[in-house]
């Protein structure tokens, strides 16, 4: 079965949009099949990996709010063969409340995810989330298997980290018992930062094993890719933050065979 | 009347709460008196601070929710004469939902900050907000009179920039309707990210005289200061990081005067 992993962390801007389209890249670059599905309205994920998102577009509103079939809004990400995309439209930004009255709100993702995969061919579904732990965000963690928290090497990231902990608790109690966080995955490493590596070894006492070897420099090449509409990968494919996420994908694709 | 300023940005990672707390210590610096309100659950503003903010201590939960009085909260910043904050704790993360059923639940931060300017002596209030347009950041639109945007200059930066200017323009139309986008500050500028001054100058082309002409630099001393529980001012008064800061705190105080 595919393989379900949630991008979560509610601290903003920590480098859950950029791993989810970098690490879905770099899987299918090494012929795996990947579906990246972008639940932020901002959209950044479906901007990343140049699949048109304007408002009213068929999206993950659709989706989710008005309940059509997954396999309606997916698209082949243009030049990235093996790479899949079910953008996000600002339209999403009214699914909180639009999704109050709604009965079993949380598992409206994990429906249309279940019935998508029976028969598509994908081996990876990467879910990109918005900077918070609200609805859209609890839909991905009940719909996944994993989580990957991305956690920028600067000193505000640990704050967050117990509540973000808590909260994928309380889905697997009261939502999704499979649900696990498998990985993490240190980003914006930038050695002059005081600090840096002191973030990283508190993460790693914490999370252990969960947490790849493989450290995401701080490169402003990855910073540049988005606004090409490409990948770090395909924009500058030499690059420290191209090899990184395509070493961090290997010890992603790595972990899943062992027990 | 003293200033209030919500600074807001959906967009995660964009310099929102070192934006709060380096503009009111460069105010405070220069004599004027600062209350820095945490309405972020991470309660980073209050780490940057030096403020306690354990779990069930008084907090901005207890106003917005409780509807404690401000002034019961607002502590003195460690070692910042002439800067108070109202700290956040991680209770703040369940203020949206109860608030649910709670009428006029969009008034309640400026019913509680009217008050308490009754008798507090303060020139100004800036609002720290998390990355989103929920309800903590829709309170701290309608207890402001201005909004300061921090725009990072990076290519993701000018995607919800749109989706903010709308909720602000609602806002004032059904909620407060003395409120106006006065400022916007660009933020981690790096002049070798082939984009930044793409970004600066499309975000001036926008805004017009609303952009400060100064430009926050991407610098590490910045983001090493919180780690150690001070600002950018007090860490390292001579980085080019603080002089940037006190210039733009001298442009916001400027910018009052003149009609
Ligand atoms: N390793 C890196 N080096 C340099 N810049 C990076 C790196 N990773 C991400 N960025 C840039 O930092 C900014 C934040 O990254 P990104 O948008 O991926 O974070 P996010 O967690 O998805 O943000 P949000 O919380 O808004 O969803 C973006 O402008 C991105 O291009
Ligand atoms: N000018 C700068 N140069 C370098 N680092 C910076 C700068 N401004 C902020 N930072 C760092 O970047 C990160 C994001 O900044 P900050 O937390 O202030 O953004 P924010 O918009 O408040 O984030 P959130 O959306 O999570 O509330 C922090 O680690 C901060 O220390
Ligand atoms: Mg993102
Ligand atoms: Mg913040």
């Amino acid at each position: 079965p595919p393989r379900v992993l949630t991008i979560a962390n509610q601290k903003g801007g920590v480098g859950k949009t950029t791993s989810a389209v970098n690490l879905a890249a770099a899987l299918s670059q090494h012929g795996l099949r990947a579906l990246v599905i972008d639940l932020d309205p901002q959209g950044n994920a479906s901007t990343a990996l140049a699949v048109p998102h304007a408002a009213g577009s068929p999206s993950m509103y659709d989706v989710v709010v008005k309940g059509k079939p997954l396999g309606d809004v997916v698209v082949a990400a243009p030049d990235l063969p093996g790479l899949c995309c079910a953008p996000a439209t600002i339209d999403l930004a009214g699914a909180e409340i639009e999704l109050v009255p709604v009965v079993a709100r949380e598992m409206r993702l994990r429906k249309a995810l279940t019935s998508y995969l029976r028969t598509a061919e994908v081996d990876y579904v990467i879910i990109d989330c918005p900077p918070s732990l609200g609805l859209l965000t609890v839909n991905a963690l009940v719909a996944a298997q994993e989580v990957l928290i991305p956690v920028q090497c600067e000193y505000y990231a640990l704050e967050g980290l117990s509540q973000l902990v808590h909260t994928i608790d309380l889905v697997q109690t009261e939502l999704n018992p499979e649900l696990e966080i498998s990985t993490l995955l240190l980003t914006m490493y930038d050695a002059r930062t005081k600090l840096a590596d002191a973030v990283a070894e508190d993460v790693r006492a914490h999370f252990g094993r969960r947490v790849l070897d493989t450290i995401i420099p701080r490169s402003v090449r990855i910073s540049e890719a988005p606004g090409f509409g490409q990948t770090i990968l395909s924009y500058d494919p030499g690059s420290r933050g191209a090899r990184a996420y395509v070493q961090a994908a290997a010890e992603l694709a790595a972990a899943a065979v062992s027990p």
